[in-house]
């Protein structure tokens, strides 16, 4: 309402131009982080490169375009998980790997998902992407782990094991839509991944974090609605 | 739907945009720069209440006539959104994970009177 009038819908004076601005900012910060789920803004201590992130979103882009085209995979249509909900929220994360253990002949990778997403999401889809430098010709074995810690946190289990046959350096995909699945159903937020080569064949993977070959996990998750029972 | 301009004191829309470098948000969301936190303000008087905009037809305008002679009979309607559309976020959470989310019926594109 004009300076000096009440407001007509709620009978208040009308505010001063700097505290209505103040209020509406307060306002506006609430409103974004309850619909993120947040209790406070984050404080990000290890951004990512922006070579890597260009890197992981021109490469899960590709990754739906070959699924779009390919015959025989599923595609988003027809999977109806991935059908867009009807006004629910959905979220794409983008998790960059945290480097674990290594020897000379296997490398441990740790993925964290956030408490807030993991309690109130369901995954729709999970893909790992790695990429691989193979030195030299020939077919390099990589037995993959996908371990998650017990619900005491003290020992790793192995959700799944998947051996892959290395031909040539570049990007390899797979689905970890059903570890990170059971991870959230638990309540956990860590993903480990083992890869480990026969023999001594260095490290099986290219660049440090720094670069825009890390290895990253791309989700595709759906708040969860409240179970609305049916009464006819 | 009106965009509130001047001293309009009828239901309209009114601009706002809270800036993420202003606020101090720009570290941890990458994009968009902003968000357009649009609200609606204004009197409803009764003849105004459920139209959207002006009177369509005769019998709207009928309507309105009667309405407006009953004046005191009634409260007045209320300002409120009639179109809204999501804003999409793309932004680092507590993991330093990228997330990227639309978050539905987050702006006002439009007011009316209930």
């Amino acid at each position: 309402a004009p300076k000096g009038v009440r407001c007509p819908a709620c009978g208040l004076a009308a505010l001063a131009p700097t505290t209505q601005r103040d209020v509406l900012i307060t306002l506006a910060k609430e409103s974004i982080l309850s619909k993120l789920r947040l209790p406070d803004r984050p404080n990000i201590t290890q951004p990512t490169s922006r070579g890597a992130l260009l890197t992981a979103l021109r490469r899960m882009r590709a990754h739906h375009m070959d699924a779009a085209v390919s015959p025989g995979m599923p595609h988003d249509s027809s999977n109806p998980h991935l059908r867009p909900g009807m006004g629910v929220q959905e979220y794409e994360i983008l998790s960059f790997a945290e480097s674990g253990s290594s020897t000379s002949h296997s490398i441990h990778l740790h993925f964290h998902f956030t408490g807030e997403l993991a309690g109130s999401t369901e995954i729709l889809q999970a893909t790992l992407y790695l990429f691989w430098a193979v030195p030299g010709p020939g077919t390099h074995p990589v037995t993959v782990r996908l371990l998650k810690p017990d619900p005491m946190g003290l020992n790793m289990t192995v959700v799944s094991k998947t051996r892959l046959e290395v031909q040539r350096a570049g990007w390899a995909t797979l689905d970890v839509g059903q570890a990170v699945q059971s991870l959230f159903n638990q309540g956990s937020q860590r993903l480990t991944v083992e890869l480990e080569v026969a023999g001594d064949w260095g490290a099986p993977l290219l660049g440090s974090h720094s670069d825009s070959h890390w290895p990253f996990v791309a989700a595709q998750a759906r708040a969860r609605t409240p179970h609305r029972v049916q009464r006819r | 739907g009106i965009d509130c301009s001047g001293d309009s004191r009828m239901c309209c829309r009114k601009e706002f945009f809270v800036d993420f470098k202003e606020i101090g948000w720009e570290d941890w969301i990458i994009q968009p720069e902003g968000y357009h936190m649009n609200y609606c303000a204004g009197l409803c008087p009764l003849h105004m209440a459920g139209i959207p905009g002006l009177a369509a037809s005769f019998h709207t305008a009928v309507l309105n006539l009667i309405k407006a002679n009953n004046a005191d009979a009634a409260v007045d309607s209320c300002c409120v959104p009639t179109q809204r559309r999501p804003l999409s976020l793309l932004y680092y959470d507590r993991d330093s994970n990228v997330v990227k989310t639309d978050i539905p019926d987050m702006i006002v594109d439009a007011c009316g009177c209930t």
